[in-house]
């Protein structure tokens, strides 16, 4: 199958 | 020389957002839309290609590049949707429409776009929640009229 490459990282809301 | 993948996307990127179009170009977009959705790093590259061109000072440019995002989300799957919905990619278009960034500078329909997409995935994708927390912070901002 497909590599299925899932990243959750993420950064802050911009205020 | 960029990886095939990576050199597609941005050529399709590049094509349907072309200043020069004299029209939408449709094939573009969807070709856009269909090559991300096929391809592991696809969602995260196309969010990146979009913002920058979404940023542009050009208005054609923008709002072609907006209707490339309208229409991937309406055609694309939910790993691009998850993309979308993390806040790398909404304080990019925060940043088109708040005066504190590129807001002063940004043209007013392209401002007035972005502002109608965003409320309307808040009300399509409500378990993407980091869109309503960004809006709900535009509108606290006075960005978003009550």
């Amino acid at each position: 199958g497909k590599i299925e490459f899932h990243d959750d990282s993420d950064e802050d809301l911009l205020e | 020389a960029a990886p095939p993948d990576e050199a597609s996307l941005q050529s399709r990127i590049n094509k349907a957002t072309n200043p020069l179009n004299k029209e939408t170009d449709w094939d573009s977009i969807k070709g856009f839309c269909d090559q991300l959705d096929n391809e592991p790093e696809g969602p995260q590259l196309a969010t990146r290609l979009l913002a920058h061109k979404i940023q542009s000072p050009q208005e054609w440019e923008a709002m072609q590049a907006l209707t490339v995002l309208e229409t991937c989300m309406k055609n694309c799957g939910k790993r691009f949707h998850s993309e979308v919905g993390k806040f790398r990619f909404l304080n990019e278009l925060i940043k088109v429409v708040s005066p504190k960034y590129l807001g002063a500078r940004a043209p007013e329909p392209v401002k007035k776009k972005v502002l109608e997409m965003m409320y309307s995935w808040t009300v399509r994708l409500p378990n993407e929640t980091k869109i309503a927390d960004a809006y709900q912070m535009l509108k606290k901002q006075g960005i978003v009229k009550q």
